[in-house]
């Protein structure tokens, strides 16, 4: 991989980008035709009530193993990235420290219904009142206004894979031992998404996926001050009951 | 290395 010449060919700028689509769709957690035939199937008002009235340690519980299911499909997906398996073990951990949650979040949006505000969530839908027992009320207002945003895009599936490679390989990721390395696959990742915008003759895009990123990681900032603040009053559900994969994320 | 025990693992795995 580091020996491709630069501009990369048309044929190997087309090879990647199959490469990246495939590995998205084969590490994508649910289907999207999946998704659209539970399109309504909406949580009950009793069903709410269930979550609401859960206590917050149960519901940040139940919630960090459906955030760290989600992150072990984004594992698999990077692994799938050519190149990634090249870097070093302490690179390929940096860029997932950094990145997984950020790609669970742009994933979000393929299991978000813009006509009701609903997330898939449990095997149902369900809006931000589902998550009220949580306590971090502005952290999923964001979180919903970000799906919403990232919808109106209106994505095809091929460009949210090229999108999410993107936001996983970041040469700007503190700590990497091999820059220039993860800067190269970068630099091969922008030439796919330009090609890819161009052929759907929607170059307008390339711009507002730019955008995107800030807000990504200003999301992500926010989730780690919410479990900061979860981690003081609850250090034992924390430390005892949390995810080991979670903790070694985000903690 | 031991702080990442779980993600080391897990890139280690061959992908299936």
């Amino acid at each position: 991989y580091p020996y491709c010449p630069y501009p990369p060919s048309l044929l190997h700028i087309e090879e990647l980008c199959d490469s990246i689509v495939r590995s998205h769709r084969d590490t994508s957690q649910f289907r999207l035709e999946e998704l659209q035939a539970l399109r309504w199937k909406l949580f009950s008002r009793e069903e709410i009530h269930a979550y609401q009235s859960k206590s917050v340690d149960e519901m940040w519980q139940h919630c960090a193993v459906r955030l760290t299911e989600a992150v072990q499909y984004v594992v698999e997906f990077a692994k799938r990235i050519p190149g990634f398996r090249g870097l070093g073990q302490n690179d390929q951990i940096t860029l997932l420290k950094t990145g997984s949650m950020e790609v669970v979040l742009v994933r979000m949006s393929r299991c978000f219904n813009t006509e009701n505000s609903t997330v898939f969530f449990d095997g149902k839908f369900g809006s931000t009142e589902l998550f009220k027992s949580l306590g971090c009320g502005d952290l999923m207002v964001a979180v919903f206004d970000f799906a919403h945003s990232m919808c109106a895009l209106r994505l095809t599936e091929q460009q949210m894979a090229l999108f999410c490679s993107l936001v996983l390989i970041n040469p700007d990721r503190p700590c990497l031992e091999d820059r220039g390395r993860v800067h190269r696959m970068r630099r091969d990742l922008e030439v796919c998404l330009s090609h890819m915008l161009h052929r759907d003759n929607q170059e307008s895009l390339q711009h507002k996926l730019y955008q995107k990123v800030s807000v990504l990681q200003s999301l992500c900032s926010l989730h780690v001050e919410k479990l900061h603040w979860f981690s003081q009053r609850y250090p034992l559900t924390v430390h005892s009951v949390f995810p080991p994969l979670y903790k070694e994320l985000f903690t | 290395k031991e702080k990442h025990k779980i993600l080391h693992r897990l890139l280690q795995n061959s992908t299936s």
